[in-house]
């Protein structure tokens, strides 16, 4: 079946929606044929960013690679909490057919807490948390004694993951390949950017996962949303020297997330 | 009663604990009794970043203002979804009355929908929405139909705060002042700044808001977490040059915000 990626954190506003697309178009240009499931119905985000990528392509009369895509909501007309979480396991058990011949299923989740999130969770193979390079961020991952030095605690998110590694384990899963993806990285910030990362090395042997450096913050990242575009659409050369500085090295950060997640595969 | 100041948007990230975090402290700083009210509480944010003053002061035997801080959880264990959203009105009533000699409640709302989120923002004599400087976020305000320049609808954030608003003028209430604040603006991104702006001055006539400059991108908003402080509690001076100048910039940020807020319930 597919390898599927599950971009995944109750903090909302990491980048999950981001870092799910740059993941698609990545590997549709390496050839592969992809699915994406968009849990977060309300926000729509990626949904969104697909269409809009499906409609630029038909105004420009351009080929332009599209995953196979799907959007599922939650179910809000359910007599019983039972019976909606039903309905969610049979829609997505349903998205996960229909996308049963692709090479890769990127879930986008939303940035809260649900039974469908949680659902999605499950299904990894692959498990990406972006973070921002922030305390507040770090907050969700676990309580921290900052005095002592010391993780006091598993917070919520961490919580829900290790929920959900346990209902996979049971079902006969494989183990979730969880990568904690940094973005929105400052180019300043030495000092709160080196805290954190400290913390993070700490807090992935305790909690089971590994850093990956990520995303810078850029804004070729989300100026192109409108046309449903990522720079890996955009010619190498880029519009200008500084314009080609930073495109470089986003496509080398999206490489890295890549390779990244490829070598987590051929571990397990 | 107090004057209540809601931070609300639905798109997660946008910095709606940060932004609380600072009115607060503004606030008490300029010596007014000052509430605050937690309605995000798995996160917890500004509910941490409260208790990590606290323990601060009590550490370092300082004396740091605080506010009367109340953090509110949807009700999770009831029968109905009506005992469950009556359990919430009467926590949220009890926690108002509790701080009803305050000049100022500030509320903090999830980065999702949901009848307390939705309940605390019926509240607002003043609705705070920060946003980031990004297409995405947008998207929450309005769908935008980029090459022709036009609004097409109303999104799901300004439809919720439309029904707020209608809610609360059928039970009498005054007009919600509402504010979308700009945050993590970017030193450098001249383009994508000026078309997200262009888009905003659109907006706030379509939808009803006002714009304010709001928030740059800078460390200081987010490195003092860890001891429940901000910027304001800082020495004027700062350390060193470059600190200083981003320290300042700051400052006036959030001197600005707390004018702008001021002017709108001046005009009301
Ligand atoms: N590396 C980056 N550089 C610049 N901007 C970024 C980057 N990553 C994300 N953003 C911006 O940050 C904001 C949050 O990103 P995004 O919407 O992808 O996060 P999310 O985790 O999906 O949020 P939500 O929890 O609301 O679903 C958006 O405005 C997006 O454009
Ligand atoms: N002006 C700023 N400068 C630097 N970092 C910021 C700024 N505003 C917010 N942040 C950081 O951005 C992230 C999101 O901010 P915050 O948690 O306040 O948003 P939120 O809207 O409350 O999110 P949620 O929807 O999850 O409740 C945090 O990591 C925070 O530290
Ligand atoms: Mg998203
Ligand atoms: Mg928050």
């Amino acid at each position: 079946g597919p390898h599927v990626i599950v971009l995944g954190n109750e903090k909302g506003g990491s980048g999950k929606s981001t870092t799910a697309m740059h993941l698609i178009v990545a590997l549709l240009k390496a050839g592969h044929q992809v699915g994406a499931i968009d849990l977060d119905a309300r926000q729509g985000t990626l949904s969104r960013q697909v269409e809009n990528r499906r409609t630029f392509a038909q105004r420009n009369d351009l080929r332009l690679d599209l995953p196979e895509m799907r959007t599922i909501d939650r179910a809000r007309d359910a007599d019983t909490r039972a019976d909606a979480e039903r309905q969610e396991r049979d829609a997505l058990s349903a998205a996960m057919d229909d996308l049963g011949s692709c090479a890769f299923v990127v879930i986008d989740t939303p940035g809260s807490d649900s039974h469908l999130s949680r659902l999605g969770h499950t299904l990894a193979d692959t498990l990406v948390t972006p973070l921002n390079d922030s305390f507040l961020d770090l907050d969700l991952l676990a309580r921290i004694d900052h005095d002592a030095k010391k993780i006091l605690s598993p917070s919520v998110y961490s919580q829900m993951v290790w929920e959900q590694r346990q209902a996979r384990a049971q079902a006969g899963g494989r183990p979730i390949d969880w990568i904690v993806m940094r973005n929105r990285l400052s180019h300043l910030d030495a000092r709160n950017k080196r805290d954190v990362g400290r913390l993070l090395d700490q807090l992935a042997k305790r909690i089971s996962f590994r850093v990956a450096p990520g995303f810078g913050e850029r804004v070729i990242f989300r100026e192109l949303f409108p046309k449903g575009l990522t720079l890996l659409d955009l010619r190498e050369s880029g519009t200008g020297v500084n314009m080609t500085m930073s495109h470089m090295a986003a496509r080398q950060e999206v490489r890295a997330l890549l390779s990244e997640i490829g070598h987590g595969s051929e571990a397990a």
